[in-house]
């Protein structure tokens, strides 16, 4: 549910209605990692580096369900809908037209709701190494995880063999999107 | 007069990570 403004408002309010958005949303990937299973037998320190590196990604993924490519509309959990255009004045442009034709892309394949979610662990785990100290037990786990999503999506479609590798390029495309986006700024007001 | 706090998404999400493993230590 995301409060953003009435045009009543100013910008920076909306903008902090924005940012305090992604506080639950963070929150609920930190929960969906923990429910992963073999995410828990990872070292805290790696479990906590991979969520650092890999949460906001898992954010794009979920964001996507929000985003009409074709009406190029933004629907918050509230109810509310946004166009691109007037979105543009939190300064995000950029940002939202990435995830436009990202979550274009990714709508494309038709996933079920489960391989959704396993696709989100899968890119959960796929995250930046560079903090993880035990990078074996990191691997052997998204093997698990790729393996699974793999026999998923092929028991269910077996004529089908393009849908899995499409789907696979998709990480690169968001770790492009993490790269350019994560530094974006927000804004909190500090009464 | 209202201050702000600025920082990155990436940052707002570290912290928010950071503390929900220091709560549940």
């Amino acid at each position: 549910p995301c409060p953003v403004a009435p045009s009543s408002r100013s910008s920076q309010e909306v903008w902090e209605s924005f940012s305090q958005c992604f506080t639950p949303a963070v929150k609920e990937v930190v929960e969906f990692a923990k429910s992963i299973p073999g995410f828990q037998t990872l070292s805290q320190h790696d479990q906590v580096m991979l969520l650092k590196s890999g949460t906001f990604q898992v954010l794009m993924v979920r964001f996507c369900s929000l985003f009409d490519p074709k009406e190029r509309t933004v629907t918050f959990l509230n109810g509310q809908t946004y166009s691109l255009a007037s979105l543009r004045a939190l300064g995000m442009g950029s940002l939202l037209d990435a995830m436009f034709d990202f979550s274009e892309k990714l709508a494309s394949l038709g996933l079920e709701q489960d391989e959704m979610a396993l696709f989100m662990a899968v890119v959960l785990v796929s995250a930046d190494r560079s903090g993880i100290v035990e990078v074996g037990a990191v691997e052997q786990l998204q093997e698990n995880l790729i393996k699974a999503l793999r026999s998923l999506i092929t028991s269910r479609r077996p004529d089908d063999s393009t849908l899995f590798p499409k789907l696979l390029l998709r990480l690169p495309d968001l770790r492009t999107l993490n790269n350019q986006h994560s530094e974006k700024l927000l804004a909190f007001r500090i009464d | 007069p209202k201050t702000h706090r600025v920082m990155t998404l990436a940052d707002h999400i570290s912290h928010i990570i950071t503390q929900d493993f220091a709560r549940n230590q």
